[in-house]
C-alpha cells in the first residue's frame, strides 16, 4: 500500500490517498 | 478503443473493469474506496446485481495478479433522469462495492473536476476494455488513446439534428487519426491533465459506431453531475462489513467439543 499521497487535494474524495496521481508517468 | 494503444500497469490506476457473469461489459472509475463512477446503460437491461463483479489493478483481463482486486456490488445508483430526455441522457451511475478498495500504486482514485473547470486546451485521454474494430475484435489489454475535446456545436453538426445532444454531454474524438471509443468502454473515464494532477471530465457514454471518423465519442459530462456524485457518496453509509462472529452458545458448544477431543487426545 502506497503511504505517499498526503490527505491535501481539494477535489479528492477519498480520505486516505490524493486522487489523479498515478505512481508511474506516461511519456 | 479503436486506434488506442497498450497501456502500462500504473499508469491509469483508477481504471475499473466491471464483468457481467464472467465478462467484461464496461469500464469504470475509481471515486473512493467504495464507490465507482460508471455509466447508467451498463446496468440498464434488468439484470441481477450478484451476477456482476469489479476488478481494479488490472490490464490484461485474462491474467490477475498480486496488484488486482476483485469485488462484489452492494448496490448501484443510476442517476434519475437516465433516459428521460434521452435515449442516453443522464448515463451516470454510482456503484458501491460491498468490501473497500485497499490503495496502491495500482490502485489508485480519480480526482473530479471543479463545476467550472474550463476545457480548453486540455490534453484528454481515455482508457477501456472495448473493441478494437468495427468488427467486434476485442482485446484483452487495456488500451488507452488521446482524444481531443470537440466542440459542442461542431458534434452538434457531425451528428445532425437526428441525434441530438443534451448540455450534459460532451465529445472528443481524433478524427484525423480515427481514434475513438467503442462498444466495451462504456462507463470508462475521459481523463485531463490539470495542473499535474488527472480529473475525470467524461464517461464513456454513447456514439453513432465506433469505425465512422465523423461521429465522434460522446461522454457525459462529469461536471454536470457532480452535485449528485458528492450527494450520494457523502450521504449513502459504507456497506456493512461482515466481521467473525460467534454467538455465546456457539461458543459454548465449541468450547465442550474441544475439551472433549482434547480428553480424547490425552486418553
Amino acid at each position: 500500500v502506497s503511504h505517499r499521497h498526503p490527505k491535501s487535494q481539494p477535489n479528492s474524495l477519498s480520505s486516505d490517498v490524493a486522487c489523479g496521481q498515478p505512481a508511474l508517468h506516461g511519456k | 478503443l479503436l486506434g488506442g494503444e497498450l497501456t502500462i500497469d500504473r499508469k491509469w490506476p483508477w481504471q475499473v473493469s466491471i464483468h457481467y457473469a464472467g465478462f467484461h461489459v464496461c469500464g469504470g472509475s475509481i471515486l473512493n474506496a467504495y464507490w465507482v463512477l460508471t455509466a447508467a446503460h451498463c446496468f440498464a437491461r434488468e439484470k441481477r446485481l450478484q451476477t456482476f463483479d469489479m476488478y481494479v489493478g488490472i490490464t490484461n483481463l485474462e491474467v490477475a495478479n498480486k496488484h488486482t482486486q476483485w469485488f462484489e456490488i452492494n448496490q448501484v445508483i443510476i442517476h434519475p433522469t437516465f433516459e428521460m430526455f434521452h435515449p442516453v441522457g443522464g448515463d451516470v451511475a454510482l456503484v458501491q462495492s460491498k468490501s473497500a478498495i485497499v490503495f496502491s500504486d495500482y490502485v489508485l482514485p480519480i480526482c473530479l473536476p471543479s463545476s467550472n473547470l474550463n476545457l480548453s486546451d486540455l490534453s484528454c485521454w481515455t482508457t477501456g476494455w472495448g473493441m478494437v474494430s468495427p468488427q467486434g475484435e476485442t482485446g484483452k489489454d487495456l488500451l488507452e488513446a488521446q482524444l481531443p475535446l470537440i466542440p459542442k456545436f461542431q458534434c452538434q453538426l457531425l451528428y445532425g439534428l437526428t441525434s441530438y445532444l443534451l448540455p450534459e454531454m460532451l465529445c472528443a474524438g481524433d478524427i484525423k487519426n480515427m481514434k475513438n471509443v467503442c462498444e466495451g468502454d462504456s462507463g470508462s473515464p475521459l481523463v485531463c491533465k490539470v495542473n499535474q494532477t488527472w480529473l475525470q471530465i467524461g464517461i464513456v457514454s454513447w456514439g453513432r459506431g465506433c469505425a465512422q471518423p465523423l461521429y465522434p465519442g460522446v461522454f457525459a459530462n462529469v461536471s454536470y453531475f457532480l452535485n449528485w456524485i458528492r450527494y450520494n457518496m457523502e450521504t449513502i453509509p459504507d456497506p456493512p462489513q461482515l466481521t467473525p462472529f460467534v454467538s455465546s452458545s456457539l461458543r459454548a458448544t465449541v468450547s465442550s467439543f474441544v475439551t472433549i477431543m482434547g480428553s480424547l487426545l490425552v486418553l
